[in-house]
């Protein structure tokens, strides 16, 4: 038996949306320690790691691992009629294969249930060890999506250079180049706006906008992105997710021959 | 031109 209630059904339902577009299939791992997911795009270069944590729920009850295997685009068709403030409260087990949503409104006086089918998903789960990266920076999170957006109507990939001043994301195509260079800049009102650069060695690595410009869709969800980069290493873009946990992309560099 | 790199690349399966 899986139950688990979350005080804003609309936190799950930006979840999926965010990530839906690069993953339509996935399968949920619940355990006593909160629900986990890891699925790769159909093209095996990017990553999407979710960590909600039990303590983040107002109930969590896990009695067994479990593994729920959903379409991502049938599961954000059911979490679109949760009412804005509404409780989502998620219940399966093992001997039906299908999860229900319950959707309940504020006052109590409307309770919507949605039974999803589950499915099996046959998935390769990569082996991610922690790793130290060469820079961490950390920036508004819409300040991020601002630049692989604008970057993204000049060139297909970007460059991003991380130096102890500054971070640049360059970018060439065939109407020109653009270069945005971000310093650190820690002395805001919020700590949200803050841009900090934490550099070990400086890094050089190119990526695919495409991919960026979707992992951006996270944006909503937090107020503030860490991007972590190694030379010759995937980057992680990571968006936290206040008292519950994370969603964290993953997108291989492009190299050169 | 550069390569795509896949993510298997870098990480092995579970």
């Amino acid at each position: 038996m899986f139950e688990a209630q979350m005080a804003q059904a609309a936190l799950l339902k930006q979840i999926i949306e965010s990530i839906r577009e690069l993953i339509t299939e996935a399968t949920f791992e619940v355990s006593g320690t909160g629900m986990m997911l890891q699925a790769m795009d159909s093209s095996h270069v990017s990553l999407v790691a979710l960590n909600l944590r039990s303590d983040g729920f107002q109930l969590f009850r896990a009695d067994r691992p479990f593994s729920m295997g959903m379409n991502l685009n049938h599961m954000a068709k059911m979490l679109k009629c949760a009412g804005k403030d509404d409780t989502l409260t998620m219940r399966a087990d093992e001997a039906n294969d299908l999860v229900t949503f319950l959707f309940e409104s504020p006052g109590n006086e409307r309770l919507a249930e949605f039974e999803l089918k589950l499915m099996d998903i046959t998935s390769e789960n990569l082996g991610i060890p922690d790793a130290e990266y060469s820079a961490t920076v950390s920036m508004p999170s819409a300040e991020f999506q601002r630049i692989v957006k604008d970057l993204g109507s000049i060139g297909d990939t970007v460059e991003i250079t991380v130096t102890k001043d500054d971070v640049r994301f360059a970018a060439s195509g065939d109407i020109g180049n653009a270069t945005i260079k971000c310093r650190q800049l820690l002395d805001t009102e919020k700590p949200e706006d803050r841009t900090l650069i934490e550099m070990v060695e400086p890094v050089n690595l190119t990526f695919a906008l495409r991919y960026l410009i979707n992992f951006s869709k996270a944006t909503s969800l937090a107020p503030s992105v860490t991007i972590k980069l190694s030379t010759e290493m995937p980057v992680v873009v990571e968006y936290k997710l206040s008292d519950i946990g994370y969603v964290r992309f993953y997108l291989a560099p492009k190299i050169e021959d | 031109s550069r390569n795509q790199w896949g993510l298997m690349d870098f990480y092995g399966c579970l």
